[in-house]
């Protein structure tokens, strides 16, 4: 565990909060993607699978899988139940097949190992580098979010950007670290698909105004 | 026994 590390765990623990937050105190999950938030429910159930056969790495470990699992499938029962009337299917039009099927095919390609455990593991992290395409959709078809919402956005994009720093931490000083190229290189592309909102977020909301796309 | 890859990142 390094800072980078922790941070990142931090601000993914943050973006759930702040997702969740908003939902209760506007009664609405508007602006919020559906689609993105059943992704996420699908990469966190695919690649914590070993919550039951790998053995045991630590409580921080098993407790934090256990609440990204649970904090997402609450997400999406209430976006499907109490805040279902707050929710716009017309402008949450992006294929997620596509982004499926795209990872689906990278794990396929390119699995750590030819065991459906590492090809499920290897499906989320494709997945989860593009998952946020349906939430960035939906904020360029209306031309502007909420400030939570980006907020939200930032919080969740910056945990795997803090990842970067943690993995050539890891590189350099952690010698038993293996670095997996599949995450890696997964998280550099999340990573690059969020540059643009990022750079947004600093230049508009972080000066307190509205996030308005040019 | 092969050593499975271990994915301890979250």
């Amino acid at each position: 565990m390094n800072i980078f590390r922790m941070l990142g765990d931090l601000s993914h623990l943050i973006s759930i909060f702040i997702l969740l937050h908003k939902m209760q105190t506007s009664k609405s999950c508007s602006g919020v993607s559906f689609k993105s938030q059943v992704l996420y429910l699908v990469v966190y159930v695919f690649r914590y699978l070993d919550l039951f056969t790998n053995p045991f790495m630590s409580y921080y470990n098993t407790l934090m899988k256990i609440v990204f699992i649970a904090s997402s499938a609450y997400t999406i029962y209430l976006m499907s139940t109490v805040f279902k009337p707050t929710h716009d299917p017309a402008i949450d039009t992006f294929k997620i097949e596509y982004l499926l099927g795209g990872s689906l095919v990278m794990a396929l390609l390119f699995p750590p190992k030819w065991t459906f455990m590492e090809i499920s593991w290897a499906f989320s992290i494709w997945l989860e580098s593009v998952a946020i395409l349906p939430q960035l959709f939906m904020v360029q078809r209306t031309g502007e979010a909420e400030t939570i919402t980006t907020h939200y956005i930032f919080a969740l994009g910056a945990y795997r950007a803090l990842y970067i720093p943690n993995w050539i931490w890891r590189y350099m000083f952690d010698k038993k670290a293996k670095l997996e190229t599949i995450a890696v290189v997964a998280g550099l592309a999340q990573t690059l698909l969020y540059s643009d909102f990022f750079y947004i977020y600093w230049t508009k909301v972080m000066k307190g105004k509205k996030f308005q796309l040019p | 026994v092969e050593e499975q890859p271990a994915h301890d990142e979250l």
